[in-house]
């Protein structure tokens, strides 16, 4: 993934902050879920530096609501693999918001564009996005580097309820990935 | 640097533009 050249932005195009990467992955049958088997299913579907490039390769994606099955739509900065393991994750964490059926696509959407935007204004910290696609729910997480920062998680998590424009009630909750790692388990 | 910073008004805006493939 590393030796691809990095994209960059066309003429005319407007440039990011950051290039990113899209990234798509599916539970493979069987009860494995292992780091490995996790790695394997996880594939590059684009990059992108600029914001004409980001919706060239958005627009021929499927809605993360008609999606079916256990599948994750992950969108990282380039360099960073969308695993706790990666070095700018490792001391990292997520924001979870479980979403109810059918809000999944639009509240995605809000979130990329904030991040892509820079709208969380956090400095570096943003590593990237994920949406979940469940049985009976959706689940974003948006991924930081320092989990022990309390300061910018609480400025990622005012800026999240923002830009999602959730109803008041809906629950959102830290998790260090170093406790995923410890349960095996995402959410 | 400066930070590049775009409200989602303009990135949607973005979505039609003839650059965008």
């Amino acid at each position: 993934f590393k030796l691809r050249p990095s994209p960059r932005p066309g003429p005319g195009e407007h440039p990011l902050q950051f290039n990113y990467a899209i990234w798509f992955s599916r539970k493979s049958q069987g009860k494995t879920s292992s780091s490995a088997s996790y790695d394997q299913n996880l594939k590059l579907v684009g990059t992108f530096a600029s914001v004409e490039q980001f919706w060239g390769i958005y627009s021929h994606l499927v809605r993360p609501s008609d999606l079916s099955g256990h599948c994750d739509y992950h969108l990282f900065k380039e360099g960073i693999r969308p695993m706790w393991e990666d070095s700018a994750n490792n001391k990292g964490g997520k924001w979870i918001v479980r979403l109810k059926k059918g809000l999944g696509s639009r509240c995605w959407e809000n979130l990329i564009l904030a991040m892509l935007g820079e709208q969380f204004m956090v400095g570096e910290e943003i590593c990237g996005a994920v949406i979940s696609i469940r049985y009976q729910e959706d689940i974003l997480a948006l991924w930081n580097r320092t989990a022990c920062d309390q300061v910018t998680t609480s400025r990622i998590r005012d800026t999240l309820k923002r830009i999602l424009n959730l109803p008041p009630n809906t629950i959102m909750e830290y998790k260090t990935h170093n406790d995923s790692i410890k349960d095996n388990s995402s959410f | 640097g400066t930070k590049i910073f775009y409200e989602r008004n303009f990135l949607m805006q973005c979505r039609n533009s003839p650059l965008t493939r």
